[in-house]
């Protein structure tokens, strides 16, 4: 994941994110107000006091708060263009990803949102292997061909020519499968199949958040899960991340799932092994004559023991889990903030963001006011 | 990480959206196996 | 940034000039894609190439460094690849030894391997896409057909991969399949560069299943269990597996593991088709000769 494009080029910390929405906020303000400041000096006399009163109270350039609002606000039309032309949901999460990231790099002051939502939608489709040709999907979309061609090079760009995405959606499949591994006959698997729908539509609206800039899919996934079913998610969380001590003393009673027994027994046959095996090097090297005739048998001696402690290390390792480099509480630290910020996503209602916008097509178009 | 983080156990596994495609001879024909998938999607959980 | 000198090339899509980056001399591939011809915005081959080669970094891999619009033109700067195996192959003149074969086929396998692991399929491996660096280094290039791994139910079209390399699922119109269909490419050019002769030449799609199957027998569902019902099975010609002798004469002078390695890339049965691990893990690469080192090849 570190090596995809995503996490080099579209992941920051909230700081890095916000301080990005204010430089392109800003770059946009300067290029508004150069733009009337032009007009009104066009106008020279021909404009009169109460008219530039009017100009200067109503065409007055979007704050950063006011431009996230409207980015939302068009975010949500793409969801549900997308679904209104029963696109797949991982188009539907390319199409909300490409918009949202284009208006991280520009300004809705510069490109009308209106004119991006087919654009994004168009060029999802092709990134996700889901060609339309642009004549039928201009006809869909009730837009034209000009119209969706005419940004698709400058969104390309914008993306920064980066265009495959990791969905949460893969992640949830396979914590879907994990969970019935680690919890096996635990779990009522008809439940598991409704919190997967859940689960899935839940993901879409978490991509509609900053979320996705500053938690891996992974993480968003188990954001969702946990929502979901917090008692499940911890339990097997405890399971594959915890320490074994943890599991047994947080739980009480230990899960021992199949999966589990066996692979004790496995343990167990594996400390036999070593046992025997170290047994058997100890009475080969007496049967075949003094310890010198065999050079560094202090060496292999050693070998031996640190290879069976390395066995017995690795027979330690909890079973049905491999090496654990996760930190289970960081990890849990983690999933909630994520959780949090996905639950603090508010919705921007029509009237409010047809406000935001009269006020950014006004400095579009001075003459108008 | 050389260690994945899971192991892929297909018996554990009731899953209704892969497991019929395991008898689909359409998909048995072209190479389809299901633990192609199952790797798929834990390797995109544990990256 | 970068100056375009001559122009090496040209594709449906693109075209491709020798050129330099500024910064340091260093000479670089200008891959531009032509935008007017697509009447659908930005060409789907292009779209592709980018996607993929953003995510891939590999010695193995064709390295994409830059990539920028001019002249309302997209550019993808690549790194400067002089040579393929095609021309390798066909130039009677080059000789390389069974070592060379080995360096050539091992790096192939590991950009493949690469490209595999990151759930992305190629679907157009052949010599001549198989590019050769000052150094000698194998990269994979031309992503142009590349697609990352389906969803389950996702249906996929057979209409992928140059013809003479295209698996024999694919030769059905096999809507499934997986990675197999890339390593009966690799399988096939491995024959290729023994033979120094196309292994499967077809004249067109029927006729290059006539051609596979004679060569390496028809599949029948004992070995390919469903095989009988794609459509087009039915008017095949039974032709029987080669023996292990015919084999053997086909390909003189290779080792047993050599056979074994290619008889497991070109298995029939895709489900049973070596991957790219255990084509790197096989016998072949661990027996003599050690492949060559790739800088001393001629």
């Amino acid at each position: 994941y570190r090596h995809s494009s995503q996490y080099r080029h579209w992941s920051y910390t909230v700081g890095h994110l916000r301080e990005k929405r204010i430089e392109t906020n800003l770059k946009a303000v300067k290029l508004i107000q150069a733009k009337l400041q032009k007009f009104i000096d066009e106008q020279g006399d021909n404009i009169s006091q109460s008219e530039l009163q009017t100009l200067k109270s109503k065409a007055v350039p979007l704050t950063m708060e006011e431009e996230l609002k409207l980015v939302n606000f068009y975010t949500k039309k793409v969801q549900v263009i997308g679904k209104h032309l029963n696109l797949p949901t991982e188009v539907i999460a390319t199409s909300i990803t490409f918009f949202r990231r284009f208006y991280l790099e520009e300004s809705v002051m510069k490109y009308d949102p209106k004119e991006l939502v087919h654009t994004t939608i168009f060029l999802a489709c092709k990134a996700e292997n889901y060609f339309i040709g642009v004549d039928s999907f201009a006809k869909k979309a009730k837009s034209t061909k000009d119209e969706i061609l005419k940004y698709e090079f400058k969104l390309l760009e914008s993306l920064k020519f980066t265009l495959l995405n990791h969905h949460p959606y893969k992640p949830l499949h396979g914590f879907f499968l994990d969970i019935q591994q680690m919890l096996y006959g635990k779990v009522d698997l008809k439940y598991m199949g409704k919190m997967y729908d859940k689960c899935r539509r839940k993901i879409t609206e978490a991509l509609l958040t900053d979320a996705v800039y500053h938690f891996t899919p992974p993480q968003i996934t188990l954001a969702v899960l946990i929502d979901e079913d917090e008692l499940l998610v911890t339990r097997y969380l405890q399971m594959k991340f915890g320490k074994p001590e943890e599991t047994v003393e947080e739980t009480g009673t230990e899960i021992v799932t199949p999966a589990k027994e066996n692979a004790q027994k496995e343990k167990q046959e594996v400390k036999q092994e070593v046992k025997q095996e170290v047994k058997q090097e100890g009475e080969k090297s007496e049967q075949n004559g003094k310890p010198e005739d065999h050079p560094n048998t202090e060496k292999e001696e050693e070998g031996a023991e640190t290879k069976q402690e390395e066995e017995e290390e690795e027979a330690e390792v909890p079973d049905g889990k491999d090496e654990n480099t996760i930190e289970l509480d960081k990890l849990m630290e983690q999933i909630m903030a994520c959780k949090e910020m996905i639950a603090s996503m508010s919705v921007v209602s029509t009237q409010d963001a047809k406000l935001i916008y009269a006020k950014n097509y006004y400095c579009q178009y001075p003459d108008i006011v | 990480d050389v260690e994945k983080r899971y192991s892929i156990n297909p018996d554990h596994y009731n899953d209704p959206f892969i497991k019929d495609l395991e008898s689909n001879r359409e998909y048995l024909a072209s190479g389809f196996r299901t633990d192609y998938v199952y790797d798929r999607v834990l390797t995109e959980a544990f990256m | 940034s970068y100056s375009k000198e001559n122009k090496v090339g040209e594709g449906t899509y693109a075209v491709v000039y020798l050129g330099t980056r500024q910064s340091d001399s260093k000479k670089i591939a200008i891959k531009e894609i032509k935008t007017s011809e697509f009447k659908d915005g930005l060409d789907m081959s292009a779209i592709r190439e980018v996607k993929y080669l953003q995510e891939l970094e590999h010695p193995n891999v064709i390295r994409l460094m830059d990539i920028f619009m001019a002249y309302n033109n997209l550019n993808l700067v690549l790194e400067f690849l002089p040579s393929d195996l095609e021309v390798v192959i066909k130039d009677k003149s080059v000789l390389f030894t069974q070592a060379d074969i080995k360096s050539w086929l091992l790096m192939t396998l590991r950009g493949v391997h690469h490209c595999h692991r990151n759930f992305v399929l190629h679907r157009d491996l052949k010599p001549n896409n198989l590019l050769i660096s000052p150094e000698g280094i194998i990269k994979v290039a031309d992503f142009g057909l590349a697609r990352a791994v389906p969803n389950p139910r996702e249906i996929l079209t057979s209409n992928v991969v140059t013809r003479w390399y295209r698996a024999p699922e694919l030769l059905f119109g096999a809507k499934h399949y997986t990675y197999a269909v890339d390593v009966w490419s690799v399988g096939v050019i491995f024959a290729e560069m023994l033979l120094r002769v196309p292994y499967l030449p077809g004249k067109d799609d029927v006729d290059q299943m006539e051609v596979t199957f004679r060569a390496l027998g028809t599949p029948t569902e004992k070995d390919w269990p469903s095989v009988s019902m794609f459509p087009s099975y039915n008017k095949l010609q039974i032709y029987p597996p080669p023996s292990r002798d015919e084999l053997r004469n086909r390909f003189i002078a290779v080792s047993s593991s050599a056979l074994n390695l290619m008889c497991g890339m070109l298995e029939m049965n895709p489900g049973n088709r070596w991957s790219t691990v255990q084509c790197l893990e096989s016998a072949y690469f661990k027996e003599l000769p050690s492949p060559s080192n790739p800088a001393d090849i001629n």
